[in-house]
């Protein structure tokens, strides 16, 4: 999975997903990738957001809304509420199997990159220009 | 606090690639041409949506990625993609599912968005929306990478080469993961 999010000079946020899925997936199964407020939301008031993940748990979740949500109705930082959805929210639904991570960003340029696997491809770019990749911690 | 853009490759499959050197150099390029292919479009003036889909586009093409090109193979033996794309502002979204010859699912997702009256299509009624907005479908076996085919293939049966079963690494799937 791969996705992305950004903000523009006029401070509009923007989010999106793509995937080819889950390896071996039968019956038309569709994870949460292409489910808005599971794998992608954007709220400019709050945050873009893209997940990855065991999709059938982002959806039960529906994590990305959570994460604006959750900025939304007690003023969470875009890291302290991507941070809680994914290390505290997540484990708890179903079975507890559920893992991934997500990417946010708010309008101010704050970014979130929690995850509950070895790790994550995941990077940012500065409005200088400065780029970071990271896969670990 | 001054980040305008952020990308991801995918989680959770990175215990299962035991990378070289020259891998994970290889992703760190892919994520880094994502990240200025929408910086670019951000400094030009450009809107977050452009940006999103300018920086989506390079990681579907890139066959390190499950996506677009590199897709993983469905029990059929075929990629499938899905995609989802939202605008912040006006809090319009559009998504495409189950599709299989459409080049870029993150643009359809955009055409669907501003194109239709829905939020999502699937399968072939989302291809055929693509067609019908001008979109040239391409075979499907041009997502198709050689290391996805030699894990399908072991996945399918236990006669993968020798040197796919020499690797501790690649256990096969769990039953659980079939779908």
């Amino acid at each position: 999975t791969v996705g992305a999010v950004a903000r523009d000079q006029t401070g509009t946020l923007a989010a999106g997903t793509s995937t080819g899925g889950t390896s071996g997936k039968r019956w038309g199964r569709i994870g949460d990738s292409p489910i808005i407020g599971a794998g992608t939301y954007a709220d400019s008031q709050t945050a873009g957001v893209s997940a990855t993940g065991w999709g059938e748990y982002f959806i039960r979740g529906a994590v990305a809304h959570e994460v604006t949500a959750l900025m939304d109705h007690t003023d969470a930082s875009v890291q302290e509420a991507a941070r809680t959805v994914i290390n505290e929210r997540l484990p708890r639904l179903g079975d507890g199997r559920g893992s991934g991570g997500v990417i946010a960003l708010d309008a101010e340029g704050h970014v979130a990159t929690p995850f509950i696997t070895p790790g994550m491809f995941r990077g940012w770019i500065t409005e200088d220009g400065t780029v970071t990749v990271r896969f670990y911690d | 606090s001054n980040v305008v853009l952020v990308v991801h490759g995918g989680a959770g499959s990175i215990e299962e690639v035991d990378m070289t050197d020259e891998e994970e150099a290889a992703y760190r390029t892919q994520l880094a041409e994502a990240l200025r292919a929408g910086y670019d479009v951000i400094e030009g003036g450009g809107s977050s949506l452009d940006a999103v889909e300018a920086a989506i586009q390079p990681l579907e093409r890139a066959r390190l990625f499950n996506a677009g090109r590199g897709a993983v193979f469905t029990n059929a033996g075929m990629a499938e993609h899905d995609a989802s794309i939202m605008e912040g502002d006006s809090l319009k979204a559009g998504a495409i599912a189950g599709t299989k010859h459409l080049p870029h699912p993150i643009s359809a997702a955009r055409l669907v968005m501003e194109e239709s009256e829905h939020v999502m299509l699937a399968r072939q009624g989302a291809e055929a929306f693509a067609l019908a907005q001008g979109v040239d479908l391409v075979p499907n076996s041009s997502f198709y990478t050689p290391e996805r085919r030699e894990r399908f293939l072991e996945t399918l049966t236990s006669d993968a080469s020798p040197e796919v079963k020499a690797r501790p690494e690649r256990p096969g799937p769990q039953p659980d993961a079939l779908g």
